[in-house]
């Protein structure tokens, strides 16, 4: 059986409301190392990766690998009824058919249990080989989901330019062009106010605003989001979900 | 999405 519970329960709502818009079903897999997730979205442009380590759990147990498909949209319906500071209990027999969300309230006053149906679901897995990139840049996320939000407003694409000591937005549209520049900043004081580059050669690449912006609704997760980029390679837009696990996006470039 | 590459042609299939 399958069995694993999350103190933080919140981190599975915004895991959720992250990644439903952008995929319609997926299977979420399971065994002894953790529950894990990837899938493509509709149209094949981007890839959705989510990991979250069994020691993230406050409990966890996995006797057999499993694999649960689920629609996201369904999933997402339960979710909601968890409150933000419920710990979140997920059960499934080996050959079950549901899965058992079980959340408790911190003064567990409050015990429910939804079950949800589960779903065949056809799905390709994609090797991500490991990569040495051009450059990566650390971002505060919320500040990255204020660039791309802007750019859309104005333009389709953004070309995304990192050299040594700052990293360019630009678009430009049927009104006009915009491009917004964030220059290095280690801020010692504000860690979470930092702007972190490493190069190894300068890199700029175009990708579709459309998907930045989906992407973006992981910043809850996460205080910072890092983009791996390299010449003619998808990039990686990551949320480091603190002492859990990842929530990986790979955007195809144009 | 004119011009758009698709995500399955960087990565191979498992």
């Amino acid at each position: 059986m399958f069995e694993a519970r999350l103190a933080q329960g919140a981190l599975l709502k915004k895991v959720v409301e992250a990644i439903k818009d952008l995929i319609e079903d997926a299977n979420f897999d399971c065994n002894n190392s953790g529950f894990s997730l990837q899938a493509m979205d509709s149209s094949h442009v981007s890839l959705v990766a989510l990991s979250l380590r069994a020691d993230g759990f406050e409990h966890y147990r996995c006797d057999r690998n499993i694999s649960m498909g689920m629609k996201l949209a369904n999933l997402s319906k339960i979710l909601k009824c968890a409150g933000n500071d419920d710990a979140i209990t997920m059960k499934s027999e080996d050959n079950g058919d549901t899965i058992t969300f079980m959340f408790e309230s911190p003064n567990q006053e409050r015990l429910s249990e939804f079950d949800l149906k589960l779903m065949d679901i056809d799905s390709e897995h994609l090797g991500i080989p490991e990569a040495e990139y051009d450059a990566t840049v650390k971002v505060p996320s919320s500040e990255f989901q204020r660039i791309v939000k802007d750019l859309a407003s104005i333009g389709d694409t953004v070309e995304i330019s990192v050299t040594k000591d700052a990293v360019k937005f630009s678009t430009s549209g049927d009104i006009g062009s915009a491009n917004i520049m964030c220059r290095q900043n280690k801020s010692v004081d504000k860690p979470e106010e930092s702007t972190e580059i490493d190069i190894n050669e300068p890199v700029a690449l175009t990708f579709a605003l459309r998907y930045l912006n989906s992407f973006a609704k992981a910043t809850p997760l996460s205080p910072h989001v890092v983009l791996k980029l390299s010449k003619d390679l998808p990039v990686v837009v990551e949320y480091h979900i603190p002492d859990v696990g990842r929530l990986g996006f790979y955007l195809a470039p144009k | 999405l004119a011009g758009q590459r698709s995500i399955a042609a960087f990565f191979s299939a498992k």
